[in-house]
């Protein structure tokens, strides 16, 4: 985030970090006590699952606070547009947690733009620990930005007709130069409805960072509500492990076992 | 609950926790 400032904890409980092989590479959103909404570009390239890892409950990505929570991936979802009309269009993925996340005042789920939400006199907010100077500056701690909503077609005019498709919104602040960067992409963009927050982008991509007449784009979460509920309802859980025989139950069959092998020797 | 705070900022979370609601702390 440029022109940001430190967040405080509690202040975006929603917000998640999406590691890979040990690194923070980008943000994410909790929409369920499973899933985390992210963008689908972080997820490419034949990257192995095995070696994504979620916070959540997280100001500073070198320090754990009581309310921060390390979760393995069951799967991601990756949207069937995403690429496909666009080389970052349709950039939207649904990262299914092994464990179910537990809820506390720290970490909370964000509430998905319905598919007929008006953007108008929003006061909108995009979050992340991505790089906080156009030298690529990082930063430990979560900032927070205000992010002014650009109209579609200003947007249009700026980056050219075929580039900003009905997917994707913008926002960014030309003057103070207030813009997401790398290692931003998928996280939140929350704007507040009457005290409850709305995801209504996911942080996607952008002509560099800091050029001011380049605003940045995000994933319209709107256009992929419906796309995003329907995988919530209808993916199955991910298997649970199976409980280890307590302690006491394998000492019991332990003992048995060993007299019965004496037994067969006599 | 599991929450290690002082009971005045207990709040109860069932699985269908309300989204988009910032814990708001009284005064």
């Amino acid at each position: 985030i440029l022109g940001g400032v430190d967040a405080l904890e509690t202040k975006w409980p929603w917000q998640a970090s999406v590691h890979y092989a040990g690194f923070h590479i980008c943000g994410g959103s909790i929409v369920d006590e499973y899933w985390i909404l992210s963008a689908a570009h972080c997820f490419d390239r034949n990257k192995n699952i095995k070696a994504f890892d979620i916070y959540v409950g997280l100001v500073d990505l070198k320090v754990a606070g009581n309310h921060t929570q390390w979760f393995e991936v069951n799967r991601v979802i990756i949207h069937p547009t995403y690429g496909l009309y666009h080389p970052i269009g349709g950039d939207i993925a649904l990262v299914q947690l092994k464990t179910r996340i537990v809820f506390s005042d720290s970490v909370l789920p964000i509430c998905i733009a319905p598919p007929d939400l008006t953007l108008s006199n929003l006061s909108c907010w995009a979050t992340g620990w991505g790089y906080i100077s156009r030298q690529g500056d990082t930063s430990n701690k979560l900032q927070e930005v205000r992010l002014p909503l650009i109209p579609w077609q200003l947007c249009q005019l700026l980056y050219g007709q075929t580039d900003i498709l009905p997917d994707m919104l913008c926002a960014g602040n030309f003057r103070n130069m207030k813009t997401a960067c790398e290692g931003d992409s998928g996280g939140p963009l929350v704007c507040e409805f009457d005290r409850t927050w709305v995801q209504i982008g996911i942080v996607s991509w952008g002509q560099g960072c800091a050029y001011p007449m380049y605003p940045t784009v995000f994933a319209r979460v709107s256009f992929f509500s419906k796309w995003i509920h329907h995988h919530i309802e209808n993916t199955p859980l991910p298997l649970q492990p199976l409980p280890a025989l307590s302690s006491t139950l394998g000492a019991i069959i332990s003992v048995l076992m060993t007299s019965l092998a004496v037994l067969s020797m006599l | 609950t599991a929450h290690r705070h002082p009971a005045s900022e207990e709040v109860a979370f069932s699985r269908d926790v309300a989204c988009g609601q910032r814990h708001v702390q009284g005064k």
